[in-house]
């Protein structure tokens, strides 16, 4: 099993990620 | 040469990292002029997200008797909670002005900045558990040190018992661990160790037994003393294999300056 750590580790990187591909959305109109 | 170097650090940063490399390249190209949305809801998820990662970090970080993670940790956790307030910042100027100059980079930058700190703790922690390997790996080469004492065959027989678990549970977790590395040549350096170690295993244990026997049997001197020898040589063998492992482990292919 995952440690804690790293589930909350690969949360983050999939907000990240969402938030990095709205940005990017965005941008490239 | 992957810059990930195991799988499940890859799995998780991966894809974010590229997404982020874009972002960069978008802004660098000026081609980012459009007015930004509101990014509010995003933000926040990334800024819970960030909590609840500190918070589990913190929890390791004060149940871990590692001091090196205990040392590493915490800058990769201000990192990200650095990171994390200047997306709330970029999106608290986006508000008023969905074409800030300033809410751009503070995007790129915190965006940035959650992913070399998410790697940094990432591979603090995984540097952590390559610790304990070493640690049964170096049980492993304590028992060996021992072998001087083993001169009765009762000896023998304990020194068996007690040996035999250490090196099932370092071939296990060594196997595991090159299962998880990206980088191959590092994959195939610690199998072709661990299957010298597997072989080398019942090699030394005859030595031992094939000195034992001749210094019972009253034999030559001689025939004693090249038992002796063997038996010696068989062991460092085996150390020096573990000793390579030891080296392999350590061995990562993480470069930060990659997102730079």
């Amino acid at each position: 099993d995952a440690h804690e750590m790293v589930k909350q580790a690969r949360q983050l990187a999939q907000a990240t990620s969402n938030l990095v591909n709205a940005i990017r959305e965005q941008a490239e109109g | 040469m992957p810059v990930f170097h195991t799988k499940i650090i890859e799995s998780i940063l991966e894809p974010v990292a590229q997404q982020v490399s874009k972002l960069v390249i978008l802004h660098e190209e000026a081609e980012d002029g459009n007015a930004m949305p509101d990014l509010a809801m995003p933000v926040q998820t990334v800024k819970l997200a960030v909590d609840n990662l500190v918070k589990v970090g913190y929890d390791t970080i004060n149940s871990s008797e590692d001091q090196i993670l205990k040392q590493d940790m915490p800058p990769a956790l201000s990192r990200v909670e650095e990171a994390s307030l200047l997306l709330l910042q970029a999106s608290q100027l986006l508000r008023t002005d969905p074409y800030s100059a300033p809410a751009r980079k503070k995007l790129i930058e915190g965006s940035r900045g959650i992913l070399q700190g998410t790697s940094a703790l990432l591979l603090a922690f995984d540097e952590s558990e390559v610790r304990k390997i070493i640690r049964v790996c170096k049980n492993v080469l304590e028992y060996l040190a021992i072998v001087e004492v083993v001169d009765r065959m009762e000896d023998l027989v304990t020194y068996v018992k007690n040996l035999s678990p250490v090196l099932t549970t370092m071939a296990k977790q060594v196997d595991g661990r090159e299962k998880e590395l990206t980088h191959q040549v590092h994959r195939e350096m610690l199998c072709h160790s661990l299957d010298q170690v597997k072989n080398l295993t019942p090699v030394v244990i005859s030595g031992i037994k094939i000195y034992i026997t001749a210094k019972e049997n009253y034999t030559m001197p001689q025939q004693v003393a090249d038992a002796q020898t063997n038996r010696d040589y068989m062991v460092t063998k085996m150390r020096d294999e573990i000793h390579e492992i030891i080296r392999v482990l350590q061995l990562t292919t993480y470069d930060e300056e990659e997102w730079d």
